[in-house]
C-alpha cells in the first residue's frame, strides 16, 4: 500500500 | 535499504561533496546556480522537518543531518565568502515559478492534508525542479566546467537510481508511493539532454559545450 505514514527514504 | 537505494544516496552525497570541493578548491562558484542551491536548501529544509518527529534510522538522520548542513555550507560560500566570483548575470531564472507551482500542487495533491505531509510533498515536487536554474545558467552560458558536469551528473543519477529502487521496492515490499515516483520520474527526464551531453561528450574527454 502507499505509505504515507512516515517516509522512510531520503 | 536495497542496493539501488544505497547508490542512489551515496551518488548525491557524491554530487554535494563534488560541488563543495570545486568551490572550495577553484575559489569559485562560477557556473553554479545559486538560484539552484536555494531551491535544493528549501527541499532539505523542508523534508526533513521529520528529524525531530519522526526516528527511521542512525544512517537516515546522518544522511538527512548532513545534507543540510552541506547545503547550508554551499550556499555560505555563494553568497558570502566566494560572493564576488558569483554568476549572477547569467542566474536569472525566476525561481517564484517553480516555488508558487509547487506550493499549489501540494496543497491540492498530498498524502494528507498535514502541515508536515504538505511541506514533505511540497519539498518533493520542488527537487524535481530544483535543478531548472541550473540547466538555464548552463545554457546561457553555453558550456559547463567538467567538474560542474560531474556534479550534475551524480546528482542526476540519484534519482535515477531512486526510480530502479521503486521499481524494486514495489516488486519486492510491494511498496509504493506515487507522488514520490510521478516527481522522480518528471526529475530524471529533465536530466535526460544533460546525460545524452554528458556521456557523448565529457566522457570522451571533451567539454560540455551546447551548439551554438
Amino acid at each position: 500500500s502507499p505509505s504515507h505514514s512516515g517516509h522512510d527514504e531520503l | 535499504m536495497n542496493i539501488f537505494r544505497l547508490a542512489g544516496d551515496l551518488s548525491h552525497l557524491l554530487a554535494i561533496i563534488i560541488l563543495l570541493l570545486k568551490i572550495w578548491k577553484t575559489r569559485s562558484c562560477a557556473g553554479i546556480s545559486g538560484k539552484s542551491q536555494v531551491l535544493f536548501a528549501i527541499v532539505y529544509l523542508t523534508r526533513y522537518l521529520d528529524l525531530f518527529t519522526t526516528y527511521i534510522s542512525l544512517y537516515n538522520s546522518i544522511m538527512k543531518i548532513v545534507f543540510i548542513a552541506a547545503s547550508g555550507a554551499t550556499l555560505y560560500l555563494m553568497y558570502v565568502k566566494f560572493k564576488a566570483t558569483y554568476d549572477h548575470n547569467h542566474d536569472s531564472f525566476r525561481i517564484e515559478f517553480l516555488l508558487i507551482p509547487c506550493v499549489i500542487l501540494a496543497l491540492i495533491i498530498n498524502h494528507d492534508f498535514t502541515v508536515m505531509e504538505i511541506l514533505w510533498t511540497f519539498s518533493i515536487y520542488l527537487e524535481s525542479v530544483a535543478i531548472l536554474p541550473q540547466l538555464f545558467l548552463v545554457s546561457k552560458t553555453g558550456e559547463a566546467e567538467s567538474i560542474t558536469s560531474h556534479y550534475l551528473f551524480a546528482l542526476g543519477s540519484y534519482r535515477a537510481l531512486y526510480l530502479l529502487n521503486w521499481i524494486y521496492r514495489y516488486m519486492a515490499e510491494s511498496h509504493y508511493d506515487l507522488i514520490a515516483i510521478f516527481a522522480g520520474v518528471v526529475q530524471t527526464i529533465l536530466y535526460c539532454d544533460f546525460f545524452y551531453l554528458y556521456i557523448t561528450k565529457v566522457l570522451k574527454g571533451k567539454k560540455l559545450q551546447l551548439p551554438a
